[in-house]
C-alpha cells in the first residue's frame, strides 16, 4: 500500500489487538480481518478501519431489535429473564418494569428467584421504585409455582406486562438448566403463547464464555432476545459479534448503569461506534 | 473444541522424532488458537508463547525420565512440549499463598471489585472459612447502594451463626467500616470482613469511597474478586483498581461454571499478587484455597 508491506502488517496487528480486546474471539476477529484484508488489502489504515466497520456494523445490523421495543403480544405480556449469576437480571426487571410503568401499561414482577439471599427483598425495592406488585413464594419454593402464581394473579387483575425473575445459574448445571425449561413449559400452560418474550441478561464483561451460554440457556428455552448490561464499563461487549453469526438472537437493550433510567434500546451503529472509540 | 488447542498441538507432535523450529511453530499456534480462546489476554499468550519456544528448543530432551514410583518411562518430543507448557502455566499462576495477613491480632479483609462478580457471597464463605479455622469473625455491610444488600449479608451470616454489621440509615460507608472495626475490638473479634459494593474502577467518586473505607480500617488483606467468566477486559479493571488501591491477592470466583478462566493469568499478571481463593458454587461452603495446577490444566484444555 502507501505505507509499504510493514505498515500494512502493523495496521493489521493493530486491529486484531483492538478486536480481541473487545472480545470477538478468535474466529470472529480473524474472518473480519480476512474480509478487511480482501477489500482494502494495501489501503491506508482510515480505509481498512472503515472496511471493518462496516462488516461488524453489517452483522450487527441483523441483530438489531426489529419493531417497536416495548410492544405486547399478550395479555397479560410475559417476560421470562434468564442468565447466569451477578448479570444484572434483576436489576434489568426494575428497569424494564419502570419503562413500562412510564408507558402507561399496568406492570406485575414475579419473584421467581426463591434460592437465594434477600433475592425477593431486592426485587420488592425495584416493584416498589417502578409502582408495581411482586408476587412471591417460600423460601427454597418452587419457582415454577412462582412463575405460575405470578400469570395467574396478572391474568386475574388484567395486568398488561409480567415479569418473571429466575435465579442466576450457570448453564453447565443440567438440574438448573432442566428447572428452567419447566418455569417456561408452566407459563406456556397457563397463558397461550407464553412466555412471550424470553431474555437472555448478559454482562458485557463475559469472554468467550459467552457462546456457551447462549446456546446451553437457547436450548433450556428458546430465546427471543439478549439483554447486554454493565456497557457503562469500559468492557465493549464484543461477545454478541461473533452471536450475531451463529445464534442470531437479537440484542433489545443494553443497560448502562445502576439507576432505574439506565436502560436503552440497542443500537448497531452506537455499539460499533464504541467499539472503535 | 475447548481441548482442541491442546490436542492440536499433540497431534501436530506426534510421532515427531525431535523438536525442530518448525514443528514447534506449528504445535504454538494451536496452543495459542487454545489460549484465546480460553479468554487469556494478548500480550500474556505472546510472553508464554515465546517463553515454551525458548524452552523446549533450548533445553536438552530428557528422553528417559524416572517418575515417583521409580519407574522409567520413555518421553516424546511431544509430550516434553505438553509439559513444559504446563509447568510455564503453572508458574504464571502461582505461587500457593491461601494465608491471610494478621494485624493487630485480627485478620481484617476488605472485598472489592466490579459488580456481581461474588463479592458478598465470598464474605461470607470466607467468614465460614476462618470460623472453622477457630477465628470470630464480624461481617461489615458496607454496600449501601443496591437495593437488600445488608439484608442479603445478614441472612448469609445468619446461616453460618456470624454476626453482621450493618450501617444505620443514610449512613456512609467509610463510617460503616469504621464502626464495624470498633465493634469488633470491643466485642473481641479476630476477622473482620468488610463487603463493599460493586463498582466501576473508572467511577472516581466510589472509588475514592473505597479509598476512604481503606483509611479508616487499614485492612490486612485487600482482595480483589474477579468473575472467572469475564474476558479480556478483566486486565483493565484489576490493573486500575491495583492503581487505588494496594492488593493484597485475588479471588476467581464462579469456577463451577465452564468458562477456561483465562482472564485470571492477565489479572495474576498485572496485579502481581496471588490468587488466594476459589468460589467453586453459590452455597457458603464452597470455597477452595486456590492451587495453580488445577487452573493451569483448564486453561490449557
Ligand atoms: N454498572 C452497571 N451495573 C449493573 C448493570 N446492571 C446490573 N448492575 C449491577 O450488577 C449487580 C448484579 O445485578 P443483579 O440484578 O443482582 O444481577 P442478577 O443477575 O439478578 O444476579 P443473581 O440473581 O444473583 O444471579 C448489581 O450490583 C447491579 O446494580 C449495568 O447495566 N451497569
Ligand atoms: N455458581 C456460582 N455462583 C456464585 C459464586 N459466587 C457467587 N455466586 C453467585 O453470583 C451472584 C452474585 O453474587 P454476589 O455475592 O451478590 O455478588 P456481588 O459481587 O456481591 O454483587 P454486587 O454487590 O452487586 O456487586 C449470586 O447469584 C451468587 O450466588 C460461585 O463461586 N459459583
Ligand atoms: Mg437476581
Ligand atoms: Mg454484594
Amino acid at each position: 500500500g502507501l505505507l509499504g508491506r510493514d505498515a500494512d502488517a502493523a495496521l493489521f496487528d493493530e486491529l486484531e489487538a483492538l478486536l480481541f480486546t473487545a472480545d470477538l474471539g478468535v474466529r470472529t476477529a480473524e474472518d473480519l480481518l480476512e474480509r478487511a484484508r480482501r477489500e482494502a488489502g494495501g489501503q491506508d489504515g482510515a480505509a481498512v478501519r472503515a472496511v471493518l466497520r462496516n462488516a461488524i456494523a453489517e452483522k450487527l445490523a441483523t441483530i438489531e431489535h426489529v419493531g417497536e421495543p416495548l410492544a405486547t403480544t399478550g395479555q397479560p405480556h410475559v417476560i421470562l429473564v434468564l442468565g447466569v449469576n451477578g448479570s444484572g437480571k434483576t436489576t434489568t426487571i426494575g428497569k424494564l418494569a419502570a419503562r413500562y410503568r412510564a408507558a402507561g401499561k399496568t406492570v406485575l414482577l414475579g419473584a421467581g428467584d426463591t434460592f437465594r439471599a434477600a433475592a425477593r427483598e431486592q426485587l420488592q425495592t425495584w416493584g416498589e421504585r417502578a409502582g408495581c406488585d411482586v408476587i412471591v413464594g417460600p423460601d427454597g419454593g418452587d419457582p415454577a409455582a412462582v412463575a405460575f402464581d405470578t400469570v395467574k394473579a396478572a391474568r386475574a387483575r388484567g395486568v398488561d406486562v409480567a415479569l418473571i425473575d429466575t435465579a442466576g445459574r450457570l448453564q453447565n448445571q443440567a438440574p438448573l438448566m432442566e428447572e428452567l425449561s419447566k418455569i417456561a413449559r408452566v407459563l406456556g400452560r397457563d397463558i397461550e403463547g407464553a412466555p412471550h418474550e424470553t431474555l437472555l441478561v448478559l454482562d458485557a464483561n463475559t469472554g468467550q464464555n459467552a457462546f456457551s451460554q447462549a446456546r446451553q440457556f437457547a436450548e433450556a428455552a428458546p430465546l427471543t432476545g439478549l439483554v447486554l448490561t454493565k456497557l457503562d464499563g469500559t468492557a465493549k461487549g464484543g461477545v454478541i459479534v461473533g452471536l450475531a453469526d451463529e445464534l442470531a438472537i437479537p440484542v433489545k437493550h443494553v443497560g448502562v448503569g445502576e439507576g432505574v433510567d439506565d436502560l436503552r434500546d440497542f443500537s448497531a451503529d452506537e455499539f460499533v461506534d464504541a467499539l472503535f472509540a | 473444541t475447548l481441548t482442541r488447542g491442546f490436542d492440536g498441538a499433540r497431534e501436530r507432535l506426534a510421532g515427531v522424532r525431535a523438536l525442530s523450529e518448525n514443528n514447534v511453530d506449528e504445535a504454538l499456534r494451536e496452543v495459542r488458537a487454545s489460549l484465546l480462546e480460553a479468554d487469556v489476554d494478548f500480550q500474556v499468550v505472546k510472553d508464554f508463547l515465546g517463553r515454551v519456544k525458548e524452552r523446549t528448543l533450548g533445553e536438552k530432551v530428557e528422553t528417559r525420565v524416572k517418575d515417583a514410583g521409580g519407574q522409567t518411562h520413555r518421553v516424546t518430543p511431544g509430550q516434553h512440549f505438553v509439559a513444559v507448557c504446563e509447568q510455564e502455566l503453572t508458574e504464571l499462576m502461582g505461587p500457593v499463598d491461601p494465608e491471610l495477613s494478621v494485624a493487630d491480632g485480627v485478620t481484617s479483609v476488605m472485598l472489592l471489585g466490579l459488580q456481581g462478580v461474588g463479592k458478598t457471597t465470598i464474605a461470607a464463605k470466607l467468614a465460614r472459612h476462618l470460623q472453622k479455622k477457630g477465628r470470630r469473625p464480624l461481617l461489615v455491610a458496607a454496600d449501601i447502594y443496591r437495593p437488600a444488600a445488608a439484608d442479603q449479608l445478614e441472612q448469609l451470616g445468619r446461616s453460618i451463626d456470624v454476626r453482621v454489621h450493618r450501617g444505620e440509615t443514610g449512613e456512609q460507608p467509610p463510617s460503616i467500616c469504621a464502626r464495624g472495626r470498633a465493634l469488633a475490638r470491643d466485642g473481641g473479634y479476630d476477622a473482620i470482613i468488610y463487603d463493599t459494593a460493586g463498582r466501576l474502577a473508572i467511577d472516581d467518586e466510589l472509588m475514592v469511597e473505597l479509598e476512604a473505607i481503606e483509611r479508616e480500617t487499614r485492612p490486612a488483606n485487600k482482595l480483589l474478586v474477579c468473575d472467572a467468566l469475564m474476558g479480556r477486559d478483566a486486565v483493565n479493571v484489576a490493573s486500575a483498581f491495583a492503581e487505588r488501591i494496594d492488593l493484597s491477592g485475588l479471588v476467581l470466583t464462579k469456577i463451577d461454571g465452564d468458562s477456561r478462566g483465562g482472564a485470571a493469568l492477565a489479572v495474576k499478571a498485572v496485579t502481581g499478587v496471588p490468587i488466594k481463593f476459589l468460589g467453586t458454587g453459590e452455597t457458603v461452603d464452597r470455597l477452595e484455597e486456590f492451587r495453580p495446577e488445577g487452573l493451569a490444566s483448564r486453561i490449557l484444555g
